[in-house]
């Protein structure tokens, strides 16, 4: 058998221990087992590293912990805006899409951009619409929110509400 | 933000990178992720990369670029080029991660942040590994 490797990452920040109760440290670990999984199916049986790390990002879109897809952080104007990117390290070929608001799975949309274009990169409605024509899932909107996200937006406003409205500028 | 880097049978690297962005993120703001170069890059016997963080100082720092070019014009391991692109995001007030991945499948961490939420698998050791924590 030949070799081959795959890693992934499922965000960063200031993760302590105390952070994660067992419940959520099991199920962000589990979150990522059966992403790493869905890569190392296509590895293991002679697929490309391009279809295995797309394989690998589907389901870590899909997942409501992790900030991709279902689940992604919400914008201040209480919108959800994808971002995701591709790129095949033998062609130098790649693909990228930004500010979606209705494709189900962004990584499918940057392969298609790199696949079915001769562009890069393709950003906001015309990516959707774009995402749309090659027959990639689309959602409404309220489809990426969940309620931790909500909290999050709510919490980062009562931070941030004097940068919003400058009436609030001085208390 | 969620990312992944793979070397195929074939010797071939790839990355992706998928992300939400940032809570309270101001509408028509772009990061790192979707820029190749930044938060995504891959180029065969080189490296590929996929980062996470502030990404505002990733594009400024060309991020993955950087870990690709010192692999191949510093002649850097993947370890060391890794730790150094997130060290010199750190140097102009960046925070967060990046995962890379050299010609031989070798995969390298880096992060400046306390966690990150990370895994790897390959066929010479196909049991799936994940860790969160910086100690791990």
């Amino acid at each position: 058998q030949k070799h081959w490797s795959l890693a992934i990452h499922g965000g960063a920040g200031v993760i302590d221990r105390g952070d994660l109760t067992p419940a959520k440290d099991a199920a962000y670990r589990a979150g990522l087992a059966e992403a790493l999984a869905a890569g190392q199916a296509v590895l293991d049986t002679g697929g490309t590293a391009l279809d295995a790390v797309e394989a690998t990002l589907k389901p870590l879109e899909d997942n409501p912990l992790f900030n991709a897809g279902k689940g992604a952080a919400i914008a201040a104007d209480g919108n959800v805006y994808l971002d995701a990117a591709i790129m095949d390290g033998g062609t130098m070929k790649a693909g990228a899409v930004a500010a979606l608001t209705r494709t189900k799975n962004p990584i499918l949309a940057a392969r298609a951009v790199m696949d079915k274009t001769h562009h890069v990169f393709l950003a906001g409605e015309g990516a959707d619409a774009f995402a749309k024509s090659q027959g990639l899932a689309q959602v409404d909107p309220s489809y990426f929110h969940t309620p931790e996200r909500e909290q999050m937006l709510v919490d980062w406003k009562k931070d941030h509400q004097a940068m919003i409205n400058p009436t609030h500028m001085y208390g | 933000t969620v990312g992944a880097v793979a070397l195929d049978s074939d010797g071939h690297l790839a990355a992706a990178t998928s992300t939400g962005g940032l809570t309270g993120k101001q509408w028509g703001r772009i990061g790192d992720s979707p820029l190749i170069g930044a938060g995504t890059y891959a180029r065969d016997g080189d490296c590929a990369v996929s980062a996470t963080g502030t990404g505002e100082y990733f594009i400024r720092d060309s991020a993955g670029r950087q870990v690709c070019d010192r692999v191949r014009w510093n002649h850097q391991d993947i370890e060391a080029a890794a730790h150094d692109t997130i060290m010199s995001i750190g140097s102009i007030g960046g925070d967060g991660g990046l995962i890379a991945m050299d010609a031989n499948g070798k995969p390298a961490f880096a992060i400046n942040d306390v966690g990150m939420y990370r895994g790897a698998v390959s066929s010479d050791s196909p049991v799936i590994r994940t860790a969160i924590y910086g100690d791990e």
